[in-house]
């Protein structure tokens, strides 16, 4: 365990309590993708299948427990809480995330650690986790304006795997751990969010609302 | 590097 992990997990925690409070305050998931939400419930539950093969672990077991439950929160209050549901933005909510899902899939059964069943789920899940967030930031492109817990939420998300490259490069060199699969997933994740944090510093350091062209 | 570490973060 080192500062960069111990602050990336808890920057992916305080991103999904940010979207939480959002959706309990404000009873509205206005911006938020249930799409991209939805891929992370399967992100989710396809690696942490692990918590009935692994032994428990006082780190990480509580946090896959509270990643799960939260995930199915949030997509259960978008699709069925009386009020919120009505908040979502189902016809900008475009992306065709299905179409994420089999490439992730096919990749992960051939490029994995190890060809068992769950080793393959947990390469899936990293390969989804990386693309995961794509939905969500096209929702954001054609929104007018962007709330800031949403924003926030975004950026939150976006910088703890971030932070998580910070993790493998100091591992890299302090514990010699060489991890390509998540490394290159890790990467691509980030890379994804070039656009987003570009914007959202510009718009923090203006004092103006975030908007993305 | 043993396979136990492999799956140590989340």
């Amino acid at each position: 365990m080192n500062a960069f992990r111990l602050l990336a997990d808890l920057t992916h925690l305080l991103s999904i309590i940010i979207l939480l409070v959002k959706i309990r305050t404000t009873k509205s998931c206005a911006g938020i993708s249930l799409k991209t939400q939805d891929l992370y419930v399967l992100v989710f539950i396809s690696r942490y299948l692990d918590l009935f093969t692994r032994p428990l672990s006082l780190y990480n077991t509580p946090f896959k427990l509270v990643f799960l439950a939260t995930s199915i929160t949030i997509v259960y209050y978008m699709r069925y809480h009386k009020v919120v549901k009505q908040t979502y933005n189902k016809d900008s909510d475009t992306f065709k995330h299905y179409f994420l899902i089999l490439p992730c899939a096919v990749l992960a059964f051939f490029i994995n650690p190890k060809f068992t069943f769950i080793e393959v789920l947990w390469s899936f899940s990293i390969y989804l986790e990386a693309v995961a967030i794509l939905p969500q930031l096209v929702l954001l492109q054609s929104s007018s304006n962007i709330d800031n817990l949403t924003g926030n939420y975004v950026f939150m998300l976006g910088a703890y795997r971030a932070l998580y490259l910070l993790n493998w490069i100091y591992r890299f060199f302090a514990e010699d751990v060489v991890r390509w699969i998540p490394w290159i997933a890790g990467l691509v994740q980030t890379a994804l969010y070039a656009d987003f944090f570009y914007y959202y510093i510009k718009s923090w350091r203006n004092n103006e609302r975030l908007k993305l062209p | 590097v043993g396979e136990k570490k492999f799956h140590d973060e989340l």
